[in-house]
């Protein structure tokens, strides 16, 4: 575990406390696509079954378990107790578009051919993927909240550490797992227009507004 | 392709 490591952990937890938090101090999760919110829970369910075969220490099995709660307790209060103020209009990415081909080639480029592998790597294409209905829904009403940008932030500073992080343990541990770093850089790179906006905009004070 | 089936990162 190196600082990158823990940070991007953090990072990541950051963010979907902060989202948490957004919807429920609000009682709102207008701007927030709830299609988004359940890839991550896909994410996260078909990644951490490996605590049902494997133990790796306290923090992993903490982490996992907190990150799984906290997912689908976001997708229970947008899709539950919130319902009413979920913008399903706005919300309008095909996700089958995304679930279909991730599916596909997890099961043609995986580590091993097998059930638990599979779902790992299905979960580590799907992660890469699974912000563009968020950032499709943004691009569609044109803004975003304040707060949902912070969420996004975090989220894309978590990937930005974890690139350290593979750069770290490359050099120090002689570490790679190429399916994770090539998957990690795309979803890096999806983050980087709203990088941009955020550093330019939203740091600056003001809201995030794409031009008409 | 590094075979790596323990997976220690989240």
């Amino acid at each position: 575990m190196n600082i990158f490591r823990l940070f991007g952990d953090l990072s990541h937890l950051a963010a979907i406390i902060i989202l948490l938090l957004k919807i429920w101090k609000s009682r709102s999760c207008a701007g927030i696509s709830g299609k988004s919110q359940i890839l991550f829970a896909i994410v996260f369910t078909t990644r951490y079954l490996d605590l049902l075969t494997s133990f790796i220490s306290l923090y992993n099995t903490s982490m996992k378990m907190i990150y799984i709660g906290c997912s689908y307790a976001t997708v229970y209060l947008i899709y539950a107790k919130f319902r009413a103020t979920y913008d399903g209009n706005h919300d309008s990415f095909r996700v089958e578009f995304l679930i279909v081909p991730v599916g596909g080639l997890a099961v043609l480029i995986n580590h091993d051919f097998s059930l638990l592998e599979i779902l790992w790597t299905f979960s580590i294409y799907l992660e890469s993927v699974a912000i563009l209905p968020q950032l499709f829904m943004i691009s569609k009403t044109g803004e975003a909240e304040t707060i949902t940008t912070h969420y996004l932030f975090c989220q894309g500073l978590y990937r930005a550490l974890y690139l350290i992080n593979w750069i770290w343990r490359f050099y120090f541990e002689g570490f790679f797992d190429m399916i994770a770093i090539v998957a990690g850089v795309v979803q890096t790179i999806l983050y980087c227009d709203f990088f941009y906006l955020y550093v330019t905009k939203v740091l600056k004070g003001k809201k995030l507004s794409l031009p008409a | 392709w590094q075979r790596r089936v323990l997976h220690d990162e989240l």
